[in-house]
């Protein structure tokens, strides 16, 4: 229904102005309804508007792989904080990030832990140091997958 | 409610049974490139009844099965078990914990089960329904997918905010 | 041949005129997310005569030119010069450095320069044709696109093989 | 001109052939052509397989993140093989590599280093440490990017 569907947007909108800064350490973001000119809500796009600290308002196409990551996690855990997912899989979502992103990331995510359980698939050592549990996957046997544990101090000396 | 435990039998890479428990924190999945992690995410999204193979990288329901290496046969069938704890009874079952599982054949067709009862997909989908767990965009990010929430077309993204509404 | 140097005043986020000086061996450019760093790579693909603003994620050739900051106005144009070491005479030039500039306007009219003499960019690609520089396939690997290789059409695959022919 | 087309696909074969089996310690790969119905070669469309070592032979997309990056990598280099750039942009491609990978990965680029001047962009640290000459990019001044000397040591402390 049309009124529903705009309180969602409305409550994503306020959520995502205030995520974005959190995880860029400043800067502004909005998002906004594309309406056609009949102004049907129940078929608008959605606009997405971001300006990482210190730059100008711009599309989201020049932003850097780095930012538009970040960007797109904000946006996620905008729709998070509306509604939470019991569990959700993130696959190597902290690849393009830099250290000082990836640790802004986990902080963001460590504000969900109490309303979703989180799986990540990750090469990340900053990110595996923050995990409750850890484990390995390997294939041993070639072509045949099986699970090793895995203790976070192994990891910190060999990140393969 | 949070994934106990999960369980893998001839799911692509995962030939033999494989068991994986499951935190309700964050649990991380680690490895060298090409051991399984990406196959253990879509385990999770294929049991509640993913229908889209392309979605899981195959072209059809017969990839998920285990194809066989230089030293094994191929398998006739893969079976995944999800076990969810519903303690707090937001999934409409009597039971503490329940369990559904997906079994597919060479043949492509598949099988249903919520704790072990055979069932339709119709009975998975309704169980699951209104509690945002689910095949939904947002609570699956695809490997080298995070950004396609900000470059997918307008639309497309309107289809993530309507399933949060 | 290889690239003595590279100097970008105005080009997307430089807005100050910066000089980078490579080695002929391998040289990494590093930094944190957003920082400049793919800007640099394109630069180099830019001075060559790219006409896609697409490809340099741009929509028009006004979007490499310096857009301001809070603190700074816009610039009205932007220019890239590449030095490169001729040495070993591969391009047709007496020179032993050989210098490629491109300058554009916010109108969207691109200049060419070699060597300081103002040309065409039929001059810039006749200069570069059959030396294997250039806005090719399989010179440039922009960033998350290595896999496009393998899963872009095979025609488009073709075309890669085409240019190394 | 169809001749030079089939030669240099050959050569490309071969050299996919060798290199493959070298990045991925084992397994083979291989290229052929697509022939439409009239066997039109140069409209023709070039089909990849490839066989991680111990795993069936399979479709490229049922490969993994990194195993489709090393795939790409080896046709890549056997295609400059064939004809070396002068020099060559890479943005990132280890993102998606575990430790091990980005080790193979750089072992194969130090064969080409005479052919070709290689400027790469990356976060990794395996592969700052390989490189001949160092730059930092930074942005002191937001929004406005300018350079920084950088020393090998230092990444080594902090890997952002
Ligand atoms: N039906 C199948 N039978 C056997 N093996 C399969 C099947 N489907 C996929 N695989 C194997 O699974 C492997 C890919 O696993 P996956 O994508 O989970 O790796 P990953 O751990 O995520 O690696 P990366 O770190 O590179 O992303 C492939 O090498 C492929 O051979
Ligand atoms: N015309 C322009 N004027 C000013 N700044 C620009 C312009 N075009 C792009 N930029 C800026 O350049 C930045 C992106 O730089 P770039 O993509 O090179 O980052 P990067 O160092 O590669 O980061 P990452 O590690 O995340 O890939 C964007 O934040 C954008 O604001
Ligand atoms: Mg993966
Ligand atoms: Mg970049």
């Amino acid at each position: 229904s049309e009124e529903k569907f705009i309180d969602t947007f409305y409550k994503i909108k306020n959520n995502f102005k205030e995520i974005f800064p959190e995880l860029f350490n400043g800067g502004k973001a909005d998002i906004s309804l594309i309406l056609d000119e009949d102004e049907d809500v129940l078929n608008s796009g959605i606009d997405v508007n971001v300006k990482p600290p210190g730059k100008r308002l711009q599309n989201i196409n020049l932003l850097s792989g780095g930012e538009k990551a970040l960007s797109a996690i904000a946006l996620l855990f905008s729709i998070f904080k509306v509604k939470p997912a019991p569990f959700c899989v993130l696959d190597e979502i902290d690849a393009p990030l830099d250290d000082t992103n990836v640790s802004r990331f986990i902080n963001l995510l460590s504000d969900f832990t109490d309303t979703t359980q989180f799986i990540i698939i990750t090469h990340n050592k900053y990110t595996i140091e923050s995990a409750d549990s850890l484990y390995g996957v390997t294939m041993e046997e070639p072509g045949v997958s099986s699970l090793v544990s895995v203790s976070i101090k192994e990891f910190e000396q060999d990140r393969s | 409610m949070f994934i106990k435990q999960l369980e893998l039998v001839g799911f692509k890479s995962f030939a033999e049974k494989t068991t994986v428990n499951f935190s309700d924190g964050m649990t991380c999945i680690v490895g060298p490139n090409g051991c399984g992690k990406s196959n253990i995410g879509e385990a999770i999204r294929w049991v509640f009844g993913e229908q889209s193979a392309k979605k899981l990288r195959g072209s059809s329901m017969d990839d998920f099965i285990f194809n066989g290496t230089n030293q094994r046969k191929p398998l006739n069938r893969a079976e995944v078990t999800i076990t969810l704890n519903n303690e707090n009874n937001i999934l409409p079952s009597e039971y503490n914990d329940v369990t559904v599982k997906r079994r597919v054949f060479s043949d492509g067709q598949s099988e249903y089960f919520i704790n072990n009862q055979k069932c339709r997909l119709k009975d998975v989908r309704n169980l699951i329904t209104d509690t945002g767990i689910g095949i939904s965009a947002y609570s699956f990010i695809e490997q080298g997918m995070i950004s396609e929430i900000l470059s997918s077309d307008p639309t497309e993204r309107r289809r993530i905010f309507e399933e949060a509404a």
